[in-house]
């Protein structure tokens, strides 16, 4: 199956 | 504090809360792949990859990060088109809530800091060096913790522990 992924950067 | 309802149920949110303003973050699927590198020489990885090195979310640095999840369990019915259009397909609102509600975020959300390779993001869940590398050690990315706080029915607040310093970072959901 397939992972949902919530990416964020931080500056 | 105020605390909004998302417009997308299931998806993590950074949460503003001077401002009550939540930020939607980049969302993206990935398979686990496992790579064996040169036969016999040892070297393995496997992880998630996000395309580019680069977050479309950005957050300012801060020493304490908030993030909320909801499965839309508590959420009004967001516009009565939506509600009818879904009655008339036989989906009731309080059914597809009970069905929401079935998905508890806790201990099922991760936070990495990820890691580069090829000008993409991975996160790494196992990586090994080769037979001839100095580093035999099994690593993974760097993995931070933090602590759910349910503030009401299907309504969680994600409270980071540590300060997360400048870079790239993503949630899993297993």
């Amino acid at each position: 199956g397939e992972t949902t992924i919530y990416s964020f950067g931080i500056d | 504090t105020d605390y909004p309802e998302p417009e997308f149920k299931n998806e993590v949110y950074f949460f503003n809360k001077g401002e009550s303003k939540l930020v939607r973050l980049e969302k993206s699927l990935s398979k686990l792949e496992t790579k064996t590198k040169a036969v016999g020489m040892g070297g393995y990885e496997s992880g998630y990859t996000i395309s580019g090195t680069k977050a479309t979310s950005r957050i300012p640095e801060s020493p304490n990060l908030y993030f909320i999840f909801s499965n839309g369990s508590s959420a009004p019915a967001s516009n009565k088109q939506n509600d009818s259009t879904m009655r008339a397909n036989g989906i009731d609102q309080s059914m597809q809530n009970s069905m929401n509600s079935m998905f508890d975020p806790t201990n099922s959300l991760s936070l990495y800091k990820t890691d580069f390779e090829k000008g993409d993001r991975k996160i790494f869940m196992q990586k090994a060096g080769g037979a001839f590398s100095f580093n035999h050690k099994v690593q993974s990315s760097d993995k931070f913790t933090f602590s759910m706080r349910k503030i009401k029915e299907g309504y969680w607040e994600l409270v980071i522990d540590k300060h997360l310093p400048k870079g790239e970072y993503a949630f899993t959901i297993a």
